[in-house]
C-alpha cells in the first residue's frame, strides 16, 4: 500500500514513529528521517515505498560501516568472555554456541564462572551436557577467579580450540561488580597471547535505550569486541543495537531466536532490516 | 534537564501572557522528546503530550510565576496521577490458600520476585508455599529451591512432574496438608506470541483462581513493553505488575506504558539480585526518574 501513498509530512512522521517504536532512539530516527527529508526534496523518492527501502538503505550503510573482523576461531585457543547484565541470555547463549562452534570442528570448553547465581552451574553444566562439550566448575566456590584459573589450566591441558566463559550478570552501574568482571579480565589474558579474543556482550531485544549506556559501560571496563542480540524471535526488533553499532562501533556477530541449542543464527544485515520494518 | 529546557522554551513568556498554541509548540516537543528518551511508548508520549497541552492552554502566567515551572508541575502531576492511582496491596480477600502467579517473558525476573514476595509475606506472617512450574529451563526447579533456602521458605519439590498443571494439583494438596496460606507460583518466561505457551498459562489460571496475577517485568524495557503487557494482560487479566532490576539506571519509561496499557497498578520494584531487594512502587520517585 506504501506504493500508492503520497510522500507527505504524515508519511515521514509515521516512519520516524515506527523507527522509534523499533528503539532505534529519538535521535537516530531524526537524524535518518531527516536525511530522507533531502532525498525527498531533491525530488529523488517518488512514493512511500521508495522512502521505505531509502530508509532501509540507510539503516543498512549504518550496520555495513562498522569493522567487522568476523568471528576467528582460529587463535589456537580462542579464549572468550561472556558479560551482559541480568538475564539476557548470556548462560543460554553459550551453549547455543558452544553447540555451534561444535558443528565447525572445534573442541570447546565451557567456564562455569558464574559462582553467584542460584543454580547458575547447574544451567551451565546441563547445556554443557547437551552440547556435548567439557566443562570446568568448582563446588561450593564463590570466587569467580578461581574457576577461571582452573578453566585456562585445563583448556592447556586438553589443547580445547575454544574456551567460553559463563559470567554472572551484573548492571553496569554497579562499580564493584564491575571492577569484579575488569578483575575476571585480566586473569584471561595471563596464559595465551592477545587473549580474551572476543568479550561478547549479549543484549536483550527488548532493551530500550538504556542498552545504550549498558553498551559503553561494558565497553570501558572490559572491552566489548562482538554484539549478540537475543530474544529476536519476540516482537521486539532490537533497534537499540543499531544505535550501539553506530555509537561504539561494534559488529553484531549472531542473533539468539529462541531457547532451542539450534535457535541462533550469524547475524544477517539485510534480515535485520526487514525485520525491523515488519 | 527537562525544566531548563522547558525555562528557555518558554523564555520569551513573561508577566501576563497565557500559556497558548504557539508559545507551547517547543515545549510540548521537549516534553515528547524527554518521554521518548526515557522509553515510554511513543503511541503512550502523544496521548501524553495531547493531555497536557489540554490541561496547559489558556492557563494565566501569573507575575512571578515562571510557565516552565508550571508546565513541569502539569506533567509531573499527571506522570503521578497516571502511575499511581490503583491500589498496590495484594488482594488477600476470602478464605485461603491464596494463589499469586508470576508471569511474564523470559528472565524478567520473576523465579528471583518469587523469592523477594516470599519473604516479604512471610514477614508479615503469612505462610507462604513456593511452587515451581517452570519445566522448560535448566535447572529452574533448583534455582527456586535454592532461592527458597535462601529466604526460609518452604518450596514444593516439582521434580519428575513434568506437567505445570500436575505440578500446581499436588502442590495446592500439600499446602493445605502443611498449613501454608499462599502460594507463590514461578511459571517459565514466555513470549506472548506464543499460543500453545499461553494457552498453557490460561488453564493453569483456571484451576488455581489465583487472587493475583503479577506481571514481573524488566525495568530496561524499550518500546516492546506495551506490546507484552498488553497480550499478557488480555490473555490473563493481570492484577499487577513488578517492575524489577530498578536498581539499574534505566529511565523506567517502560512503568508508565505498562500501567497506560493494562491500567493495573504497579504493585512492586525489585531494587537487587538480593532477597532483600523488593520494595512498595512509589509514583512520585518513578515519576521523577522518567523526566530525568
Ligand atoms: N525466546 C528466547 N528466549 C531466550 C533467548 N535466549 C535466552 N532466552 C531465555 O532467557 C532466559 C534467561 O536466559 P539465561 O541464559 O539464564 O540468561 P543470563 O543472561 O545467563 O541470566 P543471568 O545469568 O541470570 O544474568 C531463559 O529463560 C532463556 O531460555 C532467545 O534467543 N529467545
Ligand atoms: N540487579 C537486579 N537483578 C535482578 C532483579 N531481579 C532479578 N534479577 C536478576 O535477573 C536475572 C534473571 O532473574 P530470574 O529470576 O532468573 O528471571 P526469570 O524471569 O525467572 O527468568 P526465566 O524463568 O528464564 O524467564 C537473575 O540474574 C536475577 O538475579 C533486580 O531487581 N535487580
Ligand atoms: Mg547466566
Ligand atoms: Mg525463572
Amino acid at each position: 500500500f506504501l506504493a500508492t501513498r503520497p510522500i507527505d509530512e504524515d508519511l515521514l512522521e509515521e516512519l520516524e514513529e515506527m523507527l522509534i517504536g523499533a528503539d532505534i532512539g529519538v535521535q537516530t530516527s531524526m537524524e535518518i528521517i531527516e536525511r530522507v527529508r533531502r532525498e525527498v526534496d531533491r525530488k529523488a523518492l517518488k512514493n512511500g515505498e521508495e522512502l521505505k527501502e531509502h530508509i532501509k538503505k540507510e539503516l543498512l550503510r549504518i550496520l555495513a560501516e562498522i569493522p567487522n573482523k568476523g568471528f576467528n576461531l582460529d587463535h589456537n585457543p580462542t579464549i572468550i568472555l561472556v558479560v551482559g547484565v541480568n538475564g539476557v541470555g548470556k548462560t543460554t547463549t553459550i551453549g547455543k554456541l558452544a553447540n555451534y562452534m561444535r558443528g565447525q570442528d572445534k573442541t570447546v570448553c565451557v567456564c562455569a564462572a558464574d559462582t553467584f547465581r542460584a543454580a547458575a552451574v547447574e544451567q551451565l553444566q546441563i547445556w554443557a551436557e547437551r552440547a556435548g562439550v567439557d566443562i570446568v566448575l568448582k563446588e561450593g566456590s564463590k570466587d569467580p577467579a578461581a574457576v577461571v584459573y582452573d578453566a585456562l589450566e585445563r583448556v592447556n591441558e586438553t589443547n580445547a580450540d575454544v574456551l567460553l566463559v559463563d559470567t554472572a550478570g551484573r548492571l553496569h552501574n554497579n562499580p564493584n561488580l564491575m571492577n569484579e568482571l575488569a578483575k575476571i579480565r585480566r586473569i584471561t589474558t595471563r596464559d595465551f597471547e592477545n587473549a580474551p579474543h572476543h568479550v561478547l556482550l549479549i543484549l536483550d531485544a527488548v532493551t530500550g535505550q538504556n542498552g545504550l549506556q549498558q553498551a559503553k559501560k561494558f565497553v570501558d571496563k572490559v572491552g566489548v569486541t562482538d554484539l549478540i542480540i537475543t530474544k529476536l524471535d519476540g516482537t521486539a526488533k532490537g533497534g537499540i543495537a543499531v544505535a550501539i553499532a553506530n555509537e561504539l562501533n561494534m559488529p553484531i556477530q549472531f542473533i539468539g531466536v529462541g531457547e532451542q541449542m539450534n535457535d541462533l543464527l550469524p547475524f544477517n544485515h539485510q534480515d535485520f532490516v526487514n525485520l525491523l520494518f515488519k | 534537564s527537562l525544566s531548563e529546557k522547558l525555562q528557555k522554551s518558554f523564555r520569551n513568556l513573561t508577566g501576563k501572557g497565557k500559556i497558548s498554541e504557539e508559545n507551547v509548540q517547543s515545549a510540548l516537543k521537549e516534553i515528547r522528546l524527554a518521554l521518548l528518551e526515557a522509553d515510554v511508548n511513543f503511541k503512550v508520549v502523544k496521548k501524553f503530550v495531547n493531555e497536557v497541552k489540554e490541561e496547559a492552554l489558556g492557563q494565566e502566567v501569573t507575575r512571578g510565576l515562571d510557565p516552565g515551572q508550571m508546565l513541569i508541575k502539569i506533567v509531573n502531576e499527571k506522570l503521578i496521577e497516571i502511575l499511581g492511582g490503583s491500589s498496590p496491596e495484594l488482594n488477600f480477600k476470602g478464605s485461603g490458600p491464596h494463589i499469586i502467579m508470576m508471569v511474564g517473558l523470559q528472565g524478567s525476573g520473576k523465579t528471583t520476585s518469587c523469592g523477594k514476595l516470599a519473604k516479604r509475606l512471610a514477614a508479615e506472617g503469612r505462610h507462604p508455599f513456593l511452587v515451581p512450574c517452570d519445566v522448560a529451563r535448566p535447572a529452574a526447579i533448583l534455582q527456586l529451591q535454592t532461592v527458597g533456602k535462601q529466604v526460609d521458605i518452604p518450596v514444593f519439590d516439582s521434580h519428575g512432574i513434568g506437567k505445570p498443571l500436575d505440578i500446581v494439583k499436588k502442590a495446592t494438596v500439600e499446602a493445605r496438608n502443611t498449613g501454608r496460606d499462599v502460594l507463590i507460583i514461578d511459571t517459565a518466561g514466555r513470549l506472548h506470541i506464543d499460543e500453545a505457551l499461553m494457552g498453557e498459562l490460561k488453564s493453569l489460571r483456571a484451576f488455581l483462581e489465583p487472587s493475583e496475577i503479577l506481571f514481573v517485568a524488566d525495568a530496561m524495557t524499550g518500546q516492546d513493553a506495551v506490546t507484552s503487557a498488553r497480550s499478557f494482560h488480555e490473555a490473563m487479566d493481570i492484577t499487577g505488575v513488578v517492575l524489577s532490576k530498578m536498581d539499574g539506571d534505566a529511565r523506567g519509561g517502560a512503568a508508565l506504558s505498562i500501567k497506560s496499557v493494562t491500567e493495573r497498578p504497579i504493585k512492586f520494584i525489585g531494587t537487587g539480585e538480593g532477597m532483600e531487594g523488593f520494595e512498595r512502587f512509589h509514583p512520585d520517585r518513578v515519576a521523577s526518574r522518567i523526566l530525568g
